[in-house]
């Protein structure tokens, strides 16, 4: 257990030093084990040091640098253990233009592998979807669904 | 594997049968703020055996039936069919596998799977069996994008472990 | 003591209900006190029913919905109580374009009054300021302001 | 009465003195992630007195002073000065007010009014007494807008008491 344990932190750990490095242009991050005397029961915390900056434990970074962490680590435990979806509702929110462009690059080798649903209300993110579901409530508190083409995002939906 | 449509009826704001058809690689939910899009979010996470109501937003199981309008009234009933295109145990061809659950005013929830009711251990046996791992970061609700940070230390172990 | 907090109890309420009516388009908003009988100590809560749907606890909103009430209820507290300024750090980040809109409606209304200070990625918002300030970090952790001019945002900024 | 600017040097991530001239009516302030908007929010909320380190992002109060980047060390002190411009209690002519917080690395903080030393007290006083009723709600930080509304019933309470 302890040997299987290890080596899945190890893998978790390179892939969010190589996610952060995707999202952040660099950098480094880092899964830690808090007390390494004990590695069957000591708990993890993640440090991060984006490109210039100090190292620090990532809820000292800013909003939109936490928001990025998270899909790092997040996509991090994909790699180890995939699941058939990720589903994000409005995971992009935080994010500056640049960031957002980053992300979708991310987002983009990941729909390779699994699929992906995102909630948005951005408009880069939106025109990146194979299939763009439009949800509207024409009758108020009633929601109805409908299939829509990029194009179409702004007259239909009222957005 | 993927999720080729889910069809909500009752379940929330969707008082009306609405099928919502998934794309296999990317598919985005947009709309005006209050249309329902995180309640198809809640739907997934449901239909999929949630038994936790504040994981879909909700006081208690119950409260996820459509509860009226100034024009509707309250249903008695809400349910959520889940359709995965999964690889056949065995073979290549692809298999339909239709998940469903209800809910009844009491909170009870039945689950069936191609129309036959399980227990809810079974469906769980089964999505585990045919590959089908869903692990507790599949599904990030709104504003949940950091929890993955704010969690203990030793929770962020159990999430490692859980990918073990 | 009594008389004054139920003055201003009153007040608050009808000002949460002006302005949820404002940005919402319509629909009713309350304060209700928890336990009637004991106006002295009881606590309050809030109550909600956007156009068409029904009344429900604030927290049952969606994402948008809750950000668009609590601006309704901060606006209502300055109404019976006005401080100075109001800064708000990406109050804009969860509401669509539509909601945008009205938002910057209640601000341009409010700014007559006090001050106040949007820290904002949304460039419907940014159009609307009398000064644009930019921050950059051409040294990486080091922190610079520039003053704008609304159309430099875009190449400045990198946003 | 507003806020002319805010100058702040030293803190967080502001290692150069930095002033930011604020408009009377409205300001936006805008730029990438991380770049340090939201250091300003904290600037503003700490010069006027703040006592927890966790309502300004921080473990505890020394952690304000700007900590080094790979190129520059530590510094030994954080200082941020708000200029407002309020009436004059006496007549129509606006006199301008400065308010100058300043921490070392013990955590000790030092308060001065227009370069005079006052106690946290007196800094309070003349606040309130200058009609610069900053209440709890003037200063809503990031992910924070909806803070209102997840209060408990005895704390929403308590804000309506502070506004009466
Ligand atoms: N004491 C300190 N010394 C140096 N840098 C600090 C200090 N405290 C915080 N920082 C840095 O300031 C940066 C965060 O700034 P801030 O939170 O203001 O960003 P922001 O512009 O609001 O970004 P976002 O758009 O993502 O919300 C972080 O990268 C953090 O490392
Ligand atoms: N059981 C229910 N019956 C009827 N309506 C419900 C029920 N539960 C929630 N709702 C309604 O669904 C709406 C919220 O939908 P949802 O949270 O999916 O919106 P959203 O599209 O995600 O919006 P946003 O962009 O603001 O996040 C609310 O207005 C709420 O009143
Ligand atoms: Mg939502
Ligand atoms: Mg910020």
């Amino acid at each position: 257990a302890l040997a299987r344990f290890t080596d899945t932190f190890v893998k978790v750990n390179q892939n969010f030093q190589k996610y952060f490095q995707y999202l952040f242009g660099g950098g480094v991050a880092e899964v830690r084990m808090m007390d390494d005397a004990n590695p069957l029961e000591a708990g993890i915390e993640l440090f991060a040091q984006p490109p210039g900056k100090r190292t620090q434990h990532v809820l000292l970074l800013s909003g939109g640098e936490r928001a990025l962490a998270s899909i790092a680590f997040l996509i991090a435990l994909f790699s180890v253990s995939p699941s058939p979806f990720l589903i994000l509702d409005e995971g992009d929110a935080a994010l500056d233009d640049a960031n957002v462009e980053r992300f979708l690059e991310l987002i983009s080798r990941l729909r390779k592998e699994i699929q992906v649903i995102l909630i948005t209300h951005n408009r880069r993110t939106m025109e990146n979807a194979s299939t763009l579901i439009g949800v509207t409530m024409d009758e108020p508190g009633c929601s109805k669904v409908v299939s829509l083409n990029p194009g179409e995002v702004w007259e239909k939906m009222k957005l | 594997t993927h999720i080729s449509e889910i069809v909500v009826n009752g379940f929330k704001s969707f008082a009306m049968r609405t099928a919502v058809k998934l794309h296999e690689d990317l598919t985005c939910v947009v709309g005006p703020n209050g249309c329902g899009k995180s309640n198809i979010c809640d739907a997934i996470q449901w239909v999929l055996g949630e038994q936790s109501p504040s994981h879909v937003r909700s006081q208690n199981m119950a409260e996820v039936i459509f509860a009226g309008t100034a024009k509707r009234k309250a249903y008695g009933l809400a349910e959520v069919t889940l359709v995965l295109n999964a690889p056949k145990a065995t073979g290549s061809e692809k298999e339909k596998l239709a998940i469903t659950r209800r809910v009844v005013p009491t909170g009870e929830s039945t689950y069936l799977v191609n129309d036959k009711t399980v227990r809810l251990r079974d469906l769980l046996d089964l999505l585990n069996s045919a590959g089908l791992n869903i692990s507790s970061y599949s599904i990030i609700g709104q504003g949940r994008i950091e929890s993955v940070l704010t969690m203990r230390p030793a929770e962020k172990r159990l999430l490692i472990e859980e990918s073990a």
